[in-house]
């Protein structure tokens, strides 16, 4: 899974 | 960003200010359940803590603020200034059952064990039923406005829309978050019920009542 890091989505 | 998610946020955005816009010019917020709203604001609260961490654009910066001040005056309408027209009766959906699963479960399943990550990943898992109070009501008074349907549907379709969001993504960016996608997978569904007797009756010019 490439979650990333940082959640970028509202 | 895509189109999906572009659609998605607008629909958020539009479900939010119609509700403020409803409670605020019809002054009342009859129909309405505080404890979803409660609910929500605690989603924006524990999920945009990274306000204070990280910058990642004007408008996920933006939006979160808008997000955030218009769910608490939200709650400030119905618990404080049209608290009068709050209909406490019907709204006794037992929230603890909610708040307590999904604290424990973010405590459990997460991406990292680090106290933003944790609650991001509850504010993730409470909002896939932050609505259940809400739907909860309308299934005890039996009926909803129809300005409350629209808002309903706005909120629904915005999840739903993420759905093909995190299918854009991982087809174009290989990104892939299995929490957010399951709660909102879990999100949508609940719509579902919702969703079909939209379609039916109030896209149809019908009120939204259910058989008593």
């Amino acid at each position: 899974a490439d979650e990333s890091a940082t959640h970028d989505e509202l | 960003m895509n189109i999906f998610r572009g659609i998605a946020d607008f629909s958020h955005l539009a479900a939010i200010i119609i509700l403020l816009h409803k409670i605020w010019k019809s002054r009342s917020c009859a129909g309405i359940s505080g404890k979803s709203q409660i609910l929500f604001a605690i989603v924006f609260t524990t999920r945009y803590l990274d306000l204070l961490t990280s910058f990642i654009s004007l408008y996920n910066t933006s939006m979160k603020v808008i997000y955030i001040s218009c769910s608490y005056a939200t709650v400030y309408l119905i618990y404080m200034k049209f608290r009068a027209t709050y209909d406490g009766n019907h709204d006794s959906f037992r929230v603890e059952f909610l708040v307590v699963p999904v604290g424990g479960l973010a405590v459990l399943i997460n991406h990292d064990f680090a106290l933003l990550e944790i609650l991001w990943t509850f504010s993730i898992y409470l909002e896939s039923v932050a609505i259940l109070p809400q739907l909860f009501m309308i299934s005890k008074t039996g009926e909803a406005e129809t300005i409350t349907t629209h808002y309903l549907f706005c909120l629904g379709l915005y999840r739903a829309l993420y759905l093909f969001n995190w299918i854009w993504r991982f087809y174009f960016e290989g990104f892939f978050d299995m929490i957010a996608i399951v709660a909102g997978l879990v999100q949508t569904v609940l719509y579902c019920d919702f969703f079909y007797l939209y379609v039916t009756k109030v896209l149809k010019g019908k009120k939204l009542s259910l058989p008593a």
